[in-house]
């Protein structure tokens, strides 16, 4: 049965679709059958990945409305790298469950609604058993929406910009998320805080990783993402950094995350 | 009477804050009496100038409500450089309304009010006189507070990150906006975008740069915010960058954006 993970920052900028379309790569490489899904309206990890989600498309917001059923909103990327696994050459690919601009009225329109906060926990149950992963790319905000992806999930990682004003925020964030984990979803853990765009010569970057380290110990992960450029320019290919710049810090710093994270999944 | 100015962008981490605060404290340099608004329940803005607005702060949230009038929620935030304008030495301050957590509710409380879209709007009105120049820094989402920031303004600027996800959602962000004119604010228009974190070392960003310049035009603002980490640096001493760092890129950049901005304002 899939391990089920929020990526949640209501700071905006923090590297959180950026990760979890890397990871979706980084995992998929390694064997794991991942679907990863776009639970903002502004359907960035869709353009990411060179997905057009329009009018005739299914979206996670016709899965939430119950209009369709979770695998009729699945859309497979293949993975551009051709991989060499045993020997054998193999074409990869992970599932994403797309978004596009009507998933903006989901606060209104399904606020009324019974069980509001579990409508998407109610569709991953109904297909975890098809995936080792599912990873969902959250909006920069604490809403309905985000609400439902962390009662949906087992577990959550804060992707935390190295700078002082995303550093800040953080406090707000745990705050929160304790509450859903008191009220609705018992089960929640923090999976960690993933420091992103790391440049270790900025004095701020190892500042704020200083006082992380101070402030939540061991929810800190030890890999940090690196600032690095091809991180930036791999969305404009509808690329991961695997695919785009398989030798880059990118991709040594989304691997080695990778490592972290499934690691994590045994011992946690 | 005031001329009032949303900075807005859904997407996040894109310069918002930054723009606010600095574009703020330089049109009190030039002289101008400025109140800056914060309108994200996250606070960014209210924590980048080292206010606290605990439990007993009157907030926007609080004037949002008719819960106080909007000078009962006034910080007064003097600038930490000294100004020598025509021989004569001054301490420059300029007015903030703070925020905090307690706007989250706001979507919910406010949104089945009568001219739920028009609340900010009124209390700026009570106001307007006392002020030449009134900001207003958007949270990274489309909801009703950012639609309230648009009713209550006469321009809108887009600061706009010049990498590729960044730049893909300003196409929706410009159908918002039209939709805002036709319905609710008939005289707002856009003050323009600007570009923000500029490197010209990277490709990446003079290539969006040029796709910014096809795409919108003379809508693009001459004036482009350099990528300078002092303003990273800034918010964790709770100054603006002219205070924190006078001869930099930052100062330099922001100081001739605010000249753009006024000179927009007169030819407006
Ligand atoms: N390690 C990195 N090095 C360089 N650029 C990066 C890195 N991580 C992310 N970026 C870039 O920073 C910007 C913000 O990243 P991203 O869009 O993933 O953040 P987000 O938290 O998902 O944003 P939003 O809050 O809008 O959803 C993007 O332009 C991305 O390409
Ligand atoms: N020109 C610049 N050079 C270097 N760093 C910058 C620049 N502009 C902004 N930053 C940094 O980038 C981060 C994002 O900026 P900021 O918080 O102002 O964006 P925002 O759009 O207001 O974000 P949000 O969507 O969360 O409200 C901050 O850490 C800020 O210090
Ligand atoms: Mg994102
Ligand atoms: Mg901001």
């Amino acid at each position: 049965r899939a391990e089920i993970a929020a990526f949640l920052n209501q700071k905006g900028g923090v590297g959180k679709t950026t990760s979890v379309v890397n990871i979706g790569a980084g995992l998929t490489i390694l064997g794991k059958k991942v679907l990863i899904v776009d639970l903002d309206a502004q359907g960035h990890l869709t353009t990411f990945l060179g997905i057009e989600a329009d009018e005739y498309t299914n979206t996670v917001y016709d899965v939430l409305r119950g209009r369709v059923e979770p695998q009729d909103a699945f859309v497979k990327k293949p993975l551009g790298a051709r991989f060499t696994i045993n020997g054998e050459e193999s074409q990869l690919s992970m599932t994403v469950m797309p978004s596009n601009l009507d998933l903006a009225g989901a606060d209104m329109t399904l606020a009324n609604g019974p069980e509001r906060e579990s409508l998407l926990k109610k569709a991953m149950n109904k297909i975890r058993g098809d995936f080792d992963y599912i990873l969902i790319d959250c909006p920069p905000s604490l809403s309905l929406l985000s609400t439902n992806a962390l009662v949906a999930s087992k577990k959550v990682y804060i992707p935390v910009q190295t700078e002082y004003l995303a550093l800040e925020s953080v406090e707000n964030l745990m705050k929160t998320i304790e509450v859903i984990m008191d009220r609705l979803n018992p089960s929640l853990q923090i999976g960690g805080l993933i420091a992103t765009r790391f440049d270790g010569r900025k004095i701020i970057n190892r500042h704020v990783v200083e006082s992380m380290k101070e402030r939540f110990g061991s929810l800190l992960l030890n890999t940090m993402i690196r600032e690095n450029i091809v991180l930036a320019e791999s969305p404009s290919h509808g690329q991961d950094i695997f695919t785009y710049r398989p030798r880059s810090n990118g991709t040594e710093d989304y691997m080695s995350l990778c490592l972290e994270i499934m690691g994590a999944g045994s011992s946690g």
